[in-house]
């Protein structure tokens, strides 16, 4: 059971370096609270954003925390793919040019897995496969439109 | 192995039956505030029995029937079915000819036994009351079945593949023995 | 006592209205839970976002959520301005068209207040009269830049 | 009234000094993530007293010095000074030279009298004890004294003129009751 717990911790915490670098251009790595005891201690994500110094996880700004929080999931998806993932407006906090990297690193994902990403950010709609368009026009209910992707205009 | 449709009958924002056929890779939705982006998520989350009433932001159970509904007949009803298309393999296994993992010719005539279909039922009387049902390829399942069936595809009910809105940093502010726990069960 | 929170009742009552159907092409208003003893009830916001039927806050989207909670900061303001407001990225909910309809509004209220608005959203960069940047480089100090606005290039 | 400027010393991530001047009207702060936006709103908030450590991100507040001073001297300070304007009519009053209100010949010259200097200090010894100190005009003030003084110019603590990131729809989550009492003040 260490020894599953070991292979697990080591890949996870390998993805999560090289997919924090490519988010966040800065390295974060896994760290267990106590080495010795693992199933009696705690996962923190350590990760300097930019080279940034140490800082503690709560003192991050919005767009810090959110690309942190993202190459943690993206890391255990690499180690064990789920069939699908879903995320909701994951880029409510990121600026243009982060918006564009999620879209590129989720793009890259979604070879190895089915990504449905609700998204208002122009970036985000550009990158993907396909976009459903969803509406509801006064007092009738949501109707959902299927658009082959090509250069739409879309909010910003 | 990827989410083939999304059907919803009278669920949330959508009245009657509307079915959302799904590509493997990467899909956006998108449109307006308030127009039902998120209520599709929910739907998801309803059918797989993967979410508390909380989490798809209603009170009770009933409450996500569409409105429009319950004004009506007696007894209402709501129900979200996922099929699942278990034979598309992921990667696609012959990356070069990248057309045909699109969706044209080969996946049309996907083997339907190479198919789940799980549905949910719920059903709220006059009174208020209601019965919640779980259907796996059109066999009534409990929810424990259905859970432990979707582990096999790699489905978990606590799993981190779904994000719902508001929720992204949330990873930052749990405490670290269940971000701890989260590794002990991939391992 | 009770005259002074009835007068004051009513101004924030009709301002919400207006504000509400100016942002979210609905109707809306103030409700006391209890008429008769306002100092012992509760004040809930009924918003029926375009036309839609009666609905509890709980259930509106993240957007129409936004949007309800500002109609009422702008309605309280209306009444009794402060001398600055200060937003963090109030518009991370919203969709291109709402964001545009938020900023024309910011804009109006400036007219009787200072607001310094923190957004990565173009719409509201283009509306204000003056933008501020930041920025920081790796491993340096934070730096304020003053921008006059014109229309400049920004993040989506 | 309006805020002419905010300097920070030290604080967060701003080293050194740092002024910013502001106009009245609308200023929209941008720039990428992370470079230090929200860290001015949490400056305004330190100086006016009007917000815990916790609304500043920060455990404690020594944890508000630049990082980058900690390590030097003994005992490393960081300080906010916000400028009130008093002397600008809001709305301006005369809408027809708007050229005026934007801070033009007029508003140079405004009279020193009719500013506020609202300082606040933070000095954090090696040890890791801190004093915090407050002065309106140079003159040393306790917190009541502050809120007293900004209460005349319409400024509370529990104003509902701020709204930090993310809490954008937190009037929409507090109870009711609470709701209720933010007309009372109005009131
Ligand atoms: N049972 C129901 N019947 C009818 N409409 C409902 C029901 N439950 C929720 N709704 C409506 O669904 C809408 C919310 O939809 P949803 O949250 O999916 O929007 P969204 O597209 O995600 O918007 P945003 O971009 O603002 O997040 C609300 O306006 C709400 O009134
Ligand atoms: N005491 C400190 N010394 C140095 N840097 C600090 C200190 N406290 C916080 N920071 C840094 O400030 C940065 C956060 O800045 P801030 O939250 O203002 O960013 P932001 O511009 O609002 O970004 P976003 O657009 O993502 O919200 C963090 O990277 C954090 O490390
Ligand atoms: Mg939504
Ligand atoms: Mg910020």
């Amino acid at each position: 059971r260490l020894q599953a717990f070991k292979e697990a911790f080591d890949a996870v915490n390998e993805n999560f370096s090289t997919i924090f670098a490519e988010l966040s251009q800065g390295d974060g790595y896994l760290q267990l609270s106590d080495e010795e005891d693992p199933f009696n201690s705690g996962l923190n994500l350590v990760a300097h954003p930019k080279g940034k110094p140490v800082q503690r996880l709560a003192s991050m700004s919005g767009g810090e925390k959110s690309l942190t929080a993202l190459s943690f999931i993206f890391a255990l998806q690499r180690y064990r793919p789920s069939p699908f993932y879903a995320f909701d407006e994951v880029d409510m906090f990121l600026d243009g040019a982060n918006v564009e990297r999620l879209s590129k690193m989720i793009a890259h994902q979604a070879l190895q897995a089915q990504f449905i990403v609700v998204s208002l950010r122009r970036p985000m709609i550009e990158s993907a496969k396909r976009t459903i368009g969803v509406t509801q026009a006064r007092g009738a209910y949501t109707q959902v439109l299927g658009l082959k992707l090509q250069h739409q205009e879309s909010s910003s | 192995v990827h989410i083939k449709e999304i059907e919803l009958s009278n669920f949330k924002s959508f009245g009657g039956t509307t079915r959302i056929p799904l590509m493997p890779e990467f899909t956006v939705v998108s449109g307006p505030n308030g127009s039902g982006k998120s209520n599709i998520l929910d739907a998801l989350l309803f059918c797989l029995g993967i979410a508390s009433s909380k989490g798809m932001r209603a009170e009770r159970l009933p409450d996500l029937v569409n409105h429009n509904q319950t004004n009506r007949k007696s007894t209402v009803e709501t129900s979200v079915t996922v099929t699942f298309d278990l034979g598309s393999e992921f990667p696609p296994s012959h990356p070069n000819n990248d057309n045909n993992g699109n969706g044209s010719q080969p996946e049309e005539e996907s083997d339907p036994s190479l198919e789940w279909r799980v549905t949910r039922r719920l059903r709220v009387t006059k009174t208020g009351s209601y019965t919640s049902n779980y259907y796996l390829n059109g066999e009534a399942v409990t929810l424990t079945e259905l859970h432990e069936k979707l582990n096999e595809l790699r489905i978990y009910p606590e799993g981190y593949n779904v994000v719902l809105q508001g929720d992204v940093t949330s990873i930052i502010s749990m405490n670290p023995r269940e971000r701890r726990e989260i590794i002990d069960e991939l391992a």
